[in-house]
Order: structure tokens, then C-alpha cells, then sequence
């Protein structure tokens, strides 16, 4: 279903090259749950924004259900982008002047088939919050406001990075066990980036990186 | 050396109160190496906050070295952030176009003994690093550029929120080794939120917080 094949991506810095990535193959099938894992600067961010269609790669493909969306146009990146696609950011990129509702909104606006938004952040425990705005919620909880934004948006492709980095324990266990099984009774394809070494029980495939490279790649028949 | 006694915070926001901190009280001792845990929203970077002289309380008393911080005045407060504090934020606030070598160099210049800017960003791994942007570096490079900012100005009281959020557990526990020996070297007093639950053994002191208030307190003399 997803196929990343020998991917390169460069960045240029004067005389400095940094290799992001260095040749990166992996695959995933249709309604997987697979961790992808590594050191601060492997790469994993780089990964997820080329598979969310948000930058391009200098060298190799990457295909999605089928197409090579290294292929695709700036339209069709659009396209991808706003219906194929939920994205859970690193750094959460909210609207800081739209309430937390108002921000899971604006995601399910352009969706075909969005998820009810008010019971979608009463799953991520934000029922009593969801007028508030970024600006007055804690660390942990402008992350969920983030989480909720793409599972509402219902996507084919559910993609995460570091979905629980400012989550306590118990409720980062929580949001994922509430990923996992969005993605088993949906048939939604979700990739998370964690460090959280004790996570990657949970997922059918675990993708290891290191140095712009995949350093192990395990498949688990049962998460 | 520092002393928190029955601390309240609240928001009000129309007809709703969030009650941040609801009477919370604890010490620390010159030198201590403070861990502060809990779920999120409990009311940590609130308790921080407060500490650094970043925001004022509605009830209670802030004592740290004797002073009661909360009956400071604007120009007290500036100069108690300025040469008595070291911070590293829950969102790093790192200037975006300042390269990560001077965002370090600016916490610096109004420090009174600070430490060398290039050691110090060598020592969180980022020497190859030091010449680029925010933007250019992955998340975990950031956060260690926010961390070597608030080391390098050598201060009296470090207070990290969620300084290891976005690094691997490899990378975590380096930066956790060397806030603590700088602890022990110095005779810094440290401060550290972290919602990893295995690092608790390291220090001095846990202070468990829920609902806005400390719910365990507990002194850990062999850490
Ligand atoms: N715009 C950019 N310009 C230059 N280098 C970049 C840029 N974006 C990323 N890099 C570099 O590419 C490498 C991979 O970055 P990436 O963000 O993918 O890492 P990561 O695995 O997500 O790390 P982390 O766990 O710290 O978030 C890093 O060395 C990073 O500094
Ligand atoms: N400006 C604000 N206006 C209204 N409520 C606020 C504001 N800042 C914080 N709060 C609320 O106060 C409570 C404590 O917030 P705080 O940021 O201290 O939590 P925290 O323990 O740091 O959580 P996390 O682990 O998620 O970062 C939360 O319920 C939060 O939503
Ligand atoms: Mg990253
Ligand atoms: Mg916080």
C-alpha cells in the first residue's frame, strides 16, 4: 500500500551537505499500524513530510494505494493533502486564534466523511476544554487538540509524529490504544513516530531509523 | 532554599474558573536536583512559571533564597529572570532568526559568569549544528539548542519543562547525565518537569502533582 524506494532527500547549506535522507526503503500494507523509531535527526520528520506530501525528494519513489505521488503536480499534492491525508505535527501547528473546536473544524470542512468533532475531542479527554484556545492550554492538551484535528478528518492515511511526546504516561497510552483501534475499525493505514521505545509492541511493522537510513525493519504478526 | 506554601492560580474564564494550582506546597533544597511528575494539565508549567518569575499568583507565598519572589515588582522580577535563572521552555521559544550558536550567545551576554557558548552546545551534540536556523533543525535539535541556551548562562536555579520531550531515550538520558552533573558540579539547584516516569530515581526530591495540587511528596536520599 505505501512504498518508499532508495529515497534521497538533500539539504544544501552553503558548502555543507546534510543527507536527511540517505536511501530509504520500507513498506507498508493497507490498514497497518506501523511505529517508525530512531535518534533525534534520523530522519523520521523528513519520512513523514514526504509521505503527507508536504515537501518532495531528490532521488527515488514513493507510492501510495498505487501512484507515485513523487510524480504528482502541485494540484495534485493539494488534493492528496486535503482529502487522503490526516497529520498529526511534531510542533502541532494550531490556529492560535480559532478555539480548539473551531481548529478541529476547519480540518473537517474540506472532509468527505469527518467524525462528529465534539465527540472526537471528548475521546482525547478535551470535552470541558474545546472553547478554549491554544494559548490557554497546557502542553499536553494543545497535543490532543492536534490529534483530535486529524482524526476527525477521518483519512485514508493517518500520519503522527510524536503524537504523545508532551503526554503523561497513562494518557499518552490512552491516546494510542484510541489510534489503534480507530485503525482497526476503520481500515485506516496509521504511521506514528515515537521514541517511546515500549510502544512498538503495538504495531505489525516497526521501522527503525538511523542516519537518513532504515537500520531494522520487524514485522509483527501480533501486536 | 526554595519554598512553594498553599500556592493558588486561577483563570477565569466568563462564568468558568480553572483553578491551575489549588494549594500547592512543597521545598527544595540548595543543590537539589527537583523532579516534578503528573498527568497532563496537573499544573506543572504553572508551578514553573510561578518559579521563574514568569507569571504572578493569586494566593500564597513563593519563597527562593529567602526572598518572597511573588511580592517583587516588575524591575525585581526582570532581574531575577535575568541573572538568577536559567529556563528551558515547554516550547522551546527559540529565535527564529537567530542561528542556534546566537540564540545561545544572547542568553548569555547579560549573564555574569557564563559558561562558553561552543562548549556548552558540544556537550548537548550539536557542534556540527551551531551555524544553522530553527527551521533547519529536526525537533529534538531544537529542544537541545533551547537547553544549552538556559546551561550556558550558568545560573543559580535551572528550571527544564519537559527538557527530554522530543529526544529519543538514548539522547534523553545523555541530557539528563549532564543537567545532573552540572547539578552536582555547581551546586545548581535543578528543577525538572518530565513525564517520564523512569527517570524519577535521579533525583533528590519527586513532587507528584494532580488536579492542581501535590498529590506525593517524596525525598530520595541515594539517587
Ligand atoms: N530545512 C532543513 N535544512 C537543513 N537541514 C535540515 C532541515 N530539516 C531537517 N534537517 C536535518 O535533517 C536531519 C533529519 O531531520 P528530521 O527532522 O527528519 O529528524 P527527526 O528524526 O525527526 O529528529 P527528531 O527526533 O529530533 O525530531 C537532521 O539532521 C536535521 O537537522
Ligand atoms: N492562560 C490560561 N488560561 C486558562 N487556563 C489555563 C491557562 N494556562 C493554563 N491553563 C490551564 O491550567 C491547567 C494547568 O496547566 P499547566 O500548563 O500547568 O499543565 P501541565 O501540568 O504543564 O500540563 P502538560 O503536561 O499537558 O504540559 C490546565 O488545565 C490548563 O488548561
Ligand atoms: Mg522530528
Ligand atoms: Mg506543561
Amino acid at each position: 500500500y505505501i512504498k518508499l524506494d532508495n529515497v534521497h532527500k538533500r539539504y544544501k547549506m552553503g558548502e555543507v551537505t546534510i543527507n536527511a535522507l540517505n536511501g530509504v526503503s520500507f513498506g507498508i500494507d493497507k490498514g497497518d499500524f506501523a511505529i517508525v523509531v530512531g535518534p533525534s535527526g534520523a530522519g523520521k520528520t523528513t519520512v513523514l513530510n514526504l509521505l503527507g506530501g508536504m515537501d518532495s525528494l531528490d532521488e527515488g519513489s514513493i507510492s501510495v494505494d498505487g501512484k507515485n505521488i513523487a510524480e504528482y503536480n502541485q494540484k495534485m499534492l493539494t488534493e492528496y493533502r486535503r482529502n487522503d491525508i490526516g497529520f498529526v505535527f511534531q510542533f502541532y501547528n494550531l490556529v492560535q486564534n480559532l478555539t480548539a473546536k473551531e481548529n478541529v473544524e476547519l480540518a473537517t470542512q474540506i472532509s468527505t466523511n469527518p467524525l462528529d468533532v465534539e465527540h472526537v475531542l471528548e475521546m482525547v479527554g478535551l470535552k470541558d476544554r474545546m472553547n478554549n484556545f491554544p494559548s490557554q492550554l497546557s502542553g499536553g492538551e494543545q497535543q490532543r487538540v492536534a490529534i483530535a484535528r486529524a482524526l476527525a478528518k477521518n483519512p485514508k492515511l493517518l500520519l503522527c509524529d510524536e503524537p504523545t511526546g508532551a503526554l503523561d504516561y497513562m494518557t499518552g497510552k490512552a491516546i494510542l490504544k484510541l489510534l489503534q483501534d480507530t485503525c482497526n475499525s476503520t481500515g485506516m493505514t496509521l504511521v506514528v513516530i515515537t521514541h517511546n521505545g515500549a510502544l512498538t509492541g503495538m504495531g505489525e511493522k516497526i521501522i527503525k531509523m538511523k542516519n537518513g537510513r532504515v537500520s531494522e525493519y520487524k514485522i509483527n504478526k501480533n501486536p
